[in-house]
């Protein structure tokens, strides 16, 4: 009994907001005006949930970094870590396949096993020391949120196309001490008015 | 190919491989 979790850990997955498609440079791809907004938005309905968040973990590319500064102004006191393993990337071949992504094989080698990596880092029932129940948000990218919510749903991965998010979208996942898991909301962005919702 | 995918779940399924 000394090493069952008790408490219930509440993942939040926040698709980075609008970036500049231009640069070439992971540094030139900053956020689109619009997608500053969009973060302000995404960091608004964050706050008005009424829940303490536990910290903030954000992907190492600019526009997840750009999008988790502006988040964090409306969470403040939460702290927030810098991770490689959630950055974009190819983590399966998708089943349908489709024209327009073709990602060279190795890629999927690198990028699948790294993202796969974050998955089993990030997600999982709570320790058996953790006594509350937990808030936790992850500002990441749609390939890697949308392969995470195919795994924990223990969904086929490869179907982790089929899915659509919109940037500075919400999508929360509950994993409880028996080790069940709730897909709560997937890419809510609701919260934006219609005009400002992109998936870019 | 990761996870499982019989429709069956896993229970145990953050418990069979190393976090990282």
């Amino acid at each position: 009994d000394n090493f069952k979790a008790r408490a219930t850990r509440h993942i939040f997955l926040i698709r980075h907001s609008q970036y500049n498609l231009d640069g070439s440079l992971d540094k030139d791809r900053t956020l689109t005006e619009l997608g500053r907004e969009q973060a302000e938005l995404t960091g608004g309905r964050l706050a008005s949930l009424g829940v303490k968040f536990d910290k903030i973990v954000h992907s190492s590319m600019t526009r997840a970094i750009e999008t988790t500064d502006i988040i964090s102004k409306h969470l403040p006191g939460v702290n927030r870590v810098s991770t490689d393993l959630l950055r974009e990337g190819a983590p399966i071949e998708p089943d349908p396949p489709v024209s327009d992504w073709k990602p060279e094989a190795r890629q999927y080698y690198e990028d699948g096993a790294r993202i796969e990596a974050a998955f089993r880092n990030f997600i999982h029932r709570a320790d058996a020391k953790q006594e509350e129940d937990s808030y936790e948000i992850f500002v990441c990218h749609a390939n890697v949120i949308r392969y995470i919510v195919c795994r924990a749903l223990q969904f086929p991965p490869e179907g982790w196309l089929r899915m659509s998010l919109n940037n500075g979208s919400i999508t929360h996942l509950v994993i409880r001490p028996s080790g069940r898991v709730a897909l709560r909301t997937l890419g809510d962005s609701g919260f934006m008015p219609p005009d400002k919702i992109t998936r870019t | 190919r990761p996870g499982p995918t019989s429709g069956v779940w896993d229970s145990n399924w953050d418990k069979r491989e190393p976090r990282s």
